[in-house]
């Protein structure tokens, strides 16, 4: 299943 | 203090239209070396990245570090105000709690202020690491919002396929499919027009087209768009404003679950 991840898997938050 | 001037209207317009699709409302951080936002969508699926520097404004004042949150909305009525050749200017003082546009037209015998309520808002900022992208696509802004909106007919995702020879980009849905490919320019006469493609490695990834959609809001604000990918990252979209800065979206991709 394709679905849309979120940009906080990738960039840490501050 | 702060105080930053624009000859001309049009670029704060333009900018205004390129982020207010995707973000309600953002905070304005000024420095003396300029102005950045950085804000996410709603969804926490796209990011805006905003910089417009000092030495791009025609006059600029900044004496110490200054949040203005802005409710974009609001600021879009204002803008509406001024006329394209207009000047305009923001000004605030230390620790306000407003701001004021103020816009002068050309020949200096209108001039309107209008001052806005500034919010406090508490946004999440992103440490965006930098990256070496496996691909670099330079192409018209023109076309690339051109194929986000054909193709977001065709399906809620869009596949961009990047390979030595060109980028593929592709949509299907129920009514069948869509593919449009790209070669790179071989010879440039116009750069504007140009294709430049830049890879180390082949790169396959998928986007949701609702937000392609809205970054092409910033078409308007230049000729070129550059498209950086690599596998399982999220795709930059930059737009760079002339003189005066860029402004980024950052984009998760679609993943298998």
């Amino acid at each position: 299943e394709v679905t849309q991840a979120e940009l906080r898997k990738y960039f840490p938050v501050f | 203090m702060f105080e930053a001037r624009l000859s001309s209207a049009t670029t704060l317009k333009k900018v205004l239209d390129a982020i207010k699709d995707l973000l309600n409302e953002a905070t304005f951080d000024c420095n003396d070396s300029g102005i950045q936002l950085q804000a996410m969508d709603n969804s926490h699926v796209s990011l805006v990245s905003l910089t417009l520097r000092a030495d791009g404004f025609d006059k600029y004042r900044c004496d110490r570090n200054l949040s203005m949150g802005m409710n974009l909305g609001s600021m879009a009525k204002i803008m509406k105000c001024a006329n394209n050749d207009d000047t305009v200017t923001m000004k605030a003082q230390d620790n306000a709690d407003t701001v004021v546009f103020m816009f002068e037209s050309q020949n200096q015998e209108k001039v309107s202020d209008y001052e806005m309520k500034l919010m406090n808002l508490d946004q999440e900022h992103l440490g965006i690491p930098e990256t070496d992208y496996a691909c670099i696509v330079r192409m018209p802004a023109m076309e690339f919002a051109r194929i986000c909106r054909d193709l977001s007919q065709f399906g809620e995702s869009l596949v961009i396929c990047c390979t030595k020879e060109g980028v593929k980009f592709s949509a299907s849905g129920d009514v069948g499919s869509a593919n449009i490919k790209l070669a790179q320019t071989t010879s440039v006469d116009k750069e504007e027009e140009a294709v430049i493609i830049e890879m180390q490695e082949p790169v396959t990834l998928t986007f949701a087209c609702r937000y392609l959609n809205s970054f092409t809001k910033a078409t308007p604000l230049t000729n070129q768009v550059q498209l950086s990918m690599s596998m399982d990252v999220p795709l930059v979209v930059e737009y760079r404003i002339q003189d005066i800065g860029h402004v980024r979206y950052y984009l998760a991709p679609k993943i298998e679950d």
